[in-house]
């Protein structure tokens, strides 16, 4: 596997956050938590109506998943296993060296 | 024997520095390489001087790729951009007088440590790979580096933050080999593009600030052009305008930077998607970005050939 298979399991969520108080509850689930900004940069530029991504490991994902249930956010998961999406953008290299 | 060069998978930096030497060989007319320095972590950091030799000085055009790591379709572009201009100098006439009256500076890598570690250790890394003898944590964002309302807001002064704007201004090796020679060279330089990934976005000045650039008009228009020729393309629909309204506040950009610096259009390219594969964008979308993205550069440096 690519990486030592690191990714495996992680996963990529695309939440929506509506108004200023959803906005402060993601700030507060995610602040805290070792994950990956995507979009945007980091934590603090997370504002309402614009579309958060960010990178889960796969040992947080079911809590990330709970607190976001539990608070009502709409989200939803844009890549389930992040391993799976790099082995296939690098799948056409390896397939590439083969021809 | 022909020289067989995939554009449509990603390379790792050893191999686009190979290819960058073979442009250098085999295009020898119109293909120029030289380092500006050396990486954090010593690697060299190569420039490609692309168009018609001249002994007159010539306007330039600066290009730079993968300031980010992690944002792989940028140096793809940046080595697509090359190929593209090289094998239509001849077929193309509005890209032979871009070559023969311009030259473009094109870096296909700009974060050369941070993309060797994003293709070894971690796909996901951003920053460079400078280390600090405070924190465990390493690197910079490249983008927050910058000597232009440095550290402010949209950076983060923590070293363990994506966002580490660095210990102080062009503290990165790579940041201040590439400001060294764009300040030499800055009485030429007319337009500055950095390609970034992702969001279909072209952002221009200011980042770290709501004010209106004094130069809006010729700006706003190069971008209107550039947005229209990649959406010819496959219809893809681009935001564009001053990076703090349209994305958000930084400080310690790059485009801010060189607009400061006297270079009349300074441009920042996000290129695909909007997050539906993000940073793992398919290589079998490479072709297609890569496209209308050449289509945007070619507009905006023919309206730096033109009088605004």
């Amino acid at each position: 596997f690519l990486y030592n298979n690191r990714y495996a399991g992680d996963q990529v969520f695309r939440i929506h956050p509506k108004n200023d108080d959803e906005v402060q509850t993601l700030k507060n689930i995610l602040g805290p938590m070792q994950v990956d900004f995507w979009q945007p940069n980091s934590a603090s530029l997370i504002c309402q109506n614009a579309t958060v991504d960010v990178h889960v490991k796969r040992n947080d994902t079911p809590a990330v998943h709970a607190r976001l249930k539990q608070e009502h956010i709409d989200y939803g998961v844009s890549i389930s296993n992040l391993q799976k999406e790099i082995e296939k953008q690098s799948g056409y290299r390896s397939s590439r060296k083969r021809r | 024997s022909e020289f067989q060069y995939d554009y449509e998978v990603y390379h790792s930096l050893e191999e686009i520095q190979s290819w960058m030497f073979e442009m250098n060989r085999t295009q020898a007319h119109l293909v120029d390489l030289f380092s500006v320095g050396k990486s954090y972590e010593g690697r060299p950091l190569y420039v490609l001087q692309v168009g018609k030799r001249s002994r007159r000085q010539k306007k330039a055009v600066w290009i730079d790729c993968g300031v980010h790591a992690r944002e792989w379709i940028g140096p793809a572009f940046c080595q697509w951009f090359v190929r593209e201009a090289v094998s239509s100098y001849q077929l193309d006439s509005g890209m032979r007088r871009l070559l023969n009256q311009l030259t473009f500076y094109i870096m296909p890598v700009f974060n050369v440590d941070g993309y060797y570690f994003s293709w070894t250790k971690d796909r996901f890394w951003r920053k460079t790979r400078s280390k600090n003898h405070k924190f465990h944590c390493r690197g910079v964002d490249a983008n927050r580096n910058w000597k232009v309302k440095w550290c402010a807001q949209g950076a983060s002064t923590h070293p363990c933050d994506d966002t580490y704007c660095g210990p102080f201004p062009e503290s990165e090796p790579e940041v201040k080999a590439v400001a060294k020679f764009l300040r030499k060279h800055k009485k030429r330089v007319k337009a500055y593009i950095s390609i970034h990934a992702y969001a279909q976005m072209l952002l221009y000045p200011y980042s770290y600030k709501y004010t209106t650039i004094p130069n809006f008009d010729c700006v706003e228009s190069a971008a209107r052009s550039a947005v229209t020729a990649l959406y010819a393309a496959y219809g893809l629909k681009y935001r564009y305008g001053p990076a703090s309204t349209t994305l958000y506040i930084s400080s310690g950009s790059s485009i801010d930077w060189a607009y400061k610096n006297g270079i009349p259009y300074t441009f920042a390219f996000e290129l695909r998607d909007t997050g539906h594969f993000g940073f793992l964008l398919p290589e079998s979308l490479i072709g297609p970005t890569c496209t209308e993205t050449t289509r945007a550069v070619k507009a905006i440096a023919s309206g730096v050939l033109k009088k605004c």
